[in-house]
């Protein structure tokens, strides 16, 4: 495993312990897309189905745990939890995630690798990975609650996409026949997605840094 | 191949 790699493992880690700090220090989860959290979810169970039938480094399946049960435990926090489910944005944050499941399903039976039940669902992971931010960046722009901490998990989610850039970049030139274009392409579309969103937040920021010179 | 090359990642 290459450094790039790992540090953007670390990031993607990083950026849900920090949700999961926010919710449970400030008892609130304003500001967060349950929608996006849902799909994200989906993604994790629908990718690490091969828990059960391959075993790659203990390093790897601990991850794999750790994204599927920190998932479920922010969606428990949003919808149950008596004090934090209370603070959910529910009037705003209204994106309708059909119109992304829908054409990744659709998609992953037709681009794939293998037309086998493990190898689509794994390919429509990586789809509705790449999509799976666009209610949490829509709900941002909506409330203009550019919470710090929600700010944070988002920007964490992105260094994590850029890593993993540069590692495909590395192993391609490191690893003889390394290839991936379904994960390339759809990395590529999901950086894309990131990089537009920070656009609008420096935009807002430093608008908001002229809003408060005094005058 | 191009099926198992990403499938150590995560």
């Amino acid at each position: 495993m290459n450094i790039f790699r790992f540090a953007g493992d670390m990031t993607h880690l990083c950026s849900i312990v920090v949700l999961l700090l926010k919710i449970e220090a400030t008892k609130s989860c304003a500001g967060v897309s349950l929608r996006t959290q849902e799909l994200y979810a989906v993604v994790f169970v629908s990718r690490y189905l091969d828990l059960f039938f391959t075993f790659i480094s203990v390093y790897n399946t601990v991850m794999k745990v750790f994204f599927i049960t920190s998932s479920f435990c922010i969606i428990w926090y949003m919808r149950h939890h008596r004090i934090v489910s209370q603070t959910y944005d529910r009037e705003q944050d209204t994106f309708r995630v059909a119109f992304l499941v829908v054409p990744c399903i659709f998609l992953a039976l037709l681009v794939n690798h293998e037309f086998s039940m493990v190898e689509v669902l794994w390919t429509f992971s990586i789809y509705l990975e790449s999509v799976a931010i666009l209610p949490q960046l829509i709900l941002l722009q909506r409330t203009f609650n550019v919470d710090t901490l929600t700010s944070n998990y988002v920007f964490l989610l992105g260094a994590y996409r850029a890593l993993y850039i540069l590692n495909w970049l590395y192993r391609y030139f490191t690893e003889p026949g390394y290839s991936q274009w379904i994960v390339w392409s759809s990395g590529t579309l999901q950086t894309a997605i990131y990089c537009d969103f920070f656009y609008y937040y420096v935009v807002s920021w430093r608008k908001n840094e002229r809003l408060s010179l005094p005058s | 191949s191009a099926k198992s090359a990403a499938k150590d990642e995560l």
